[in-house]
């Protein structure tokens, strides 16, 4: 517990005056190696630590809580900041017929399953979503998105024999107008950032379809290289918010501080089940409570 | 680092970033980074003294090259770990390995839950040109493990690799699932599961210790196979996992095609840490 180690770094601190850069340093120390326990990327938990602590430094002492308490709270409201402030993020797609969502990321991430959350997320909010399955490599992939389409009770557009991921997209896009589908959700191949093949098959399918939407679908789990991934994928395709899934797990989850630190757009849902419904909109001050452990 | 200038002890500070940034974790990396200061203090050290230092500690860690002894038959071998770590990549790889060094191969697809599963192993089996038990969605993977036992058995096999659903070590009624399927393999085939291997994502950070430790607590593990590390990630949870747990890593998955699976080689792996 955080807040433990904390009251133990500062035991012979008095609980008169300002908190010294000493005190300060100690218990940033402790908030350090609880960050990069958490997957923070070690880059960004440093400048974060400098931060606190050129804001900290001053600070009065609080007589109603601990020295280790202060030193948490600060840490901890400076994390909300920094995961994009107090509210969740509020998501608006515009009414584009159709309005198309992109879901790229990682191998295993859980894009798949996520685009059949999204959809009944967006069902939900009066949308009448239809997946889109672009996955062309992995084995049954297309029947993944067939059966979960089914499940949820949603259309589904699969490829055809030979077809590539924008014919299929652009496929999808007629058939939309057709049939009063005025979302579509499209469900990538897994991909790492440096393959630079699957990466341009990314830019090429944003730039010919221009969806209103492309997320990175992130594992909770994910460690120091989702700062690499993040900027990547941004840098290239541009990313317009993130789907942290598997949260239902014990992650801390600090890749969603590095990814919105490095990216700057926001974490807009998390996944907390294998399930289509267990997808839940992302509460900034829960993962920072959650990160710090 | 510069090689060739002696070191002092804030450069061997600068190796923290090096070792926290391929995932090694905080307590290992304190423990080398400590260990490295003592030597310092005992006698002047140039950069590729440290370098030196460093893979030697860190090879230390990780021991000696051990992968899978098919020594028994049938030989099983149990695959388990978290969602979409690269199991059944993995199972299909390691049919295509053992297939090309002349064994009889049958799969068990003991996922029987998420969508598409078992005709994802299906498709595999066909691919590395392997037999295959499954079953319906929503069967008991137990089941589907005991079948492909008696298969075995009855047909001669040489090895049966079991590909099971992926789960998260906090859901404890999957964990208890897991330890059901290997007791039902235990009493279908004298022995079995011979090897037990957890399949970990390289890109994973520190949780891929509490995932190790409580699968570990489930089912007695014999190996980690590194799964994606043709990523950008160095997968130094594994040196984490070992140094705690002693559980070794028996392959790492270096890409999505069947080839793609190569023994781990500890040398190897810590020069691609470090570079
Ligand atoms: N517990 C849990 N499991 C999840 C969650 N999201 C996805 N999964 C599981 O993670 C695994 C991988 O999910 P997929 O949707 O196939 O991942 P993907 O990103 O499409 O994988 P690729 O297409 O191969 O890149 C599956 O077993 C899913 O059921 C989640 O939020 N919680
Ligand atoms: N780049 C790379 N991708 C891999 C590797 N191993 C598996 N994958 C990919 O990771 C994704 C997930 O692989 P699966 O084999 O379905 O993973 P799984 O653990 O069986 O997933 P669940 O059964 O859903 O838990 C797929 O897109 C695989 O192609 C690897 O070594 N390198
Ligand atoms: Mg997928
Ligand atoms: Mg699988």
């Amino acid at each position: 517990q955080l807040t433990n180690r904390l009251n133990n770094a500062f035991r012979s601190l008095t609980s008169r005056g300002k908190l010294t850069t000493k005190n300060i340093k100690d218990g940033l120390q402790e908030v350090r190696m609880a960050l990069l326990e958490a997957d923070v990327n070690y880059k960004i938990v440093k400048q974060f630590i400098q931060n606190v602590e050129d804001e900290a430094v001053g600070d009065k002492v609080l007589t109603s809580i601990t020295p280790g308490q202060q030193v948490v709270k600060i840490v901890h409201s400076k994390l909300i900041d920094l995961l994009g402030g107090k509210a969740s993020p509020k998501i608006s797609l515009p009414r584009s017929n159709p309005t198309v969502i992109m879901l790229v990321g990682l191998q295993g991430s859980g894009k798949t399953t996520h685009a059949a959350k999204l959809a009944v997320w967006l069902r939900n909010h009066d949308w009448n979503p239809t997946l889109v399955a672009l996955d062309i490599y992995r084995p049954a992939a297309a029947q993944q998105i067939q059966t979960l389409a089914k499940q949820i009770g949603v259309a589904s557009v699969l490829p055809s024999f030979m077809e590539q991921p924008l014919g299929i997209a652009q496929r999808a896009i007629k058939e939309a107008k057709t049939n009063g589908w005025d979302v579509l959700i499209l469900d990538t191949a897994g991909r790492l950032q440096i393959d630079d093949q699957m990466m341009r098959e990314l830019e090429q399918l944003q730039f010919k379809l221009k969806p209103d939407a492309v997320f990175l679908v992130v594992d909770a789990m994910t460690g120091q290289t989702a700062v690499d991934v993040g900027y990547e994928f941004a840098r290239r395709v541009g990313i317009d918010g993130f789907v942290l899934t598997k949260l239902d797990g014990d992650a801390k989850g600090g890749a969603a501080l590095s990814l919105r630190a490095v990216v700057g757009k926001p974490i807009l849902f998390v996944g907390t089940g294998e399930k289509p419904d267990a997808l839940e909109p992302f509460y900034p001050d829960r993962m920072a409570s959650r990160i710090l452990g | 680092i510069p090689l060739s200038r002696k070191i002092s002890r804030d450069d061997i500070e600068k190796l923290e970033e090096v070792l926290i940034s391929a995932d090694v974790g905080v307590e290992t990396t304190m423990e080398i980074i400590k260990d490295l200061k003592s030597k310092l203090s005992k006698s002047e050290l140039t950069g590729s003294d440290v370098l030196v230092l460093l893979e030697s500690h860190l090879m230390g860690i990780l021991g000696e090259e051990s992968g899978i002894e098919v020594n028994d038959k049938p030989f099983v071998i149990l695959i388990a770990g978290v969602n979409g770590s690269g199991k059944t990549t993995t199972v299909a790889k390691l049919a295509h390995y053992f297939k090309s060094r002349g064994k009889k191969i049958v799969l068990a697809a003991g996922d029987t839950f998420r969508a598409a599963a078992q005709d994802q192993l299906e498709i595999w089996a066909k691919r590395a040109g392997v037999d295959i038990v499954n079953s319906h969605s929503g069967a008991d993977p137990a089941s589907v493990i005991y079948d492909a036992s008696q298969k075995a058995m009855v047909k001669n096999f040489d090895i049966m690799i079991a590909d099971t659903a992926g789960r998260l070590h906090t859901k404890k009624n999957l964990m208890e699932e897991l330890r059901k399927v290997h007791r039902v393999a235990g009493k279908a085939i004298e022995g079995s599961p011979h090897e037990v291997i957890l399949v970990v994502d390289a890109t994973t950070g520190q949780n891929g210790l509490a995932q190790a430790e409580i699968f570990g607590q489930a089912i007695p593990l014999t190996g980690i196979i590194l799964a994606k590390l043709d990523s950008t990630a160095k997968g130094g949870i594994a040196v984490a996992i070992r140094r705690k747990l002693g559980i070794p890593i028996k392959f790492i998955g270096v890409g999505e095609k069947i080839d793609d699976l190569a023994p781990f080689v500890p040398k190897d792996y810590v020069k691609a840490m470090l570079e």
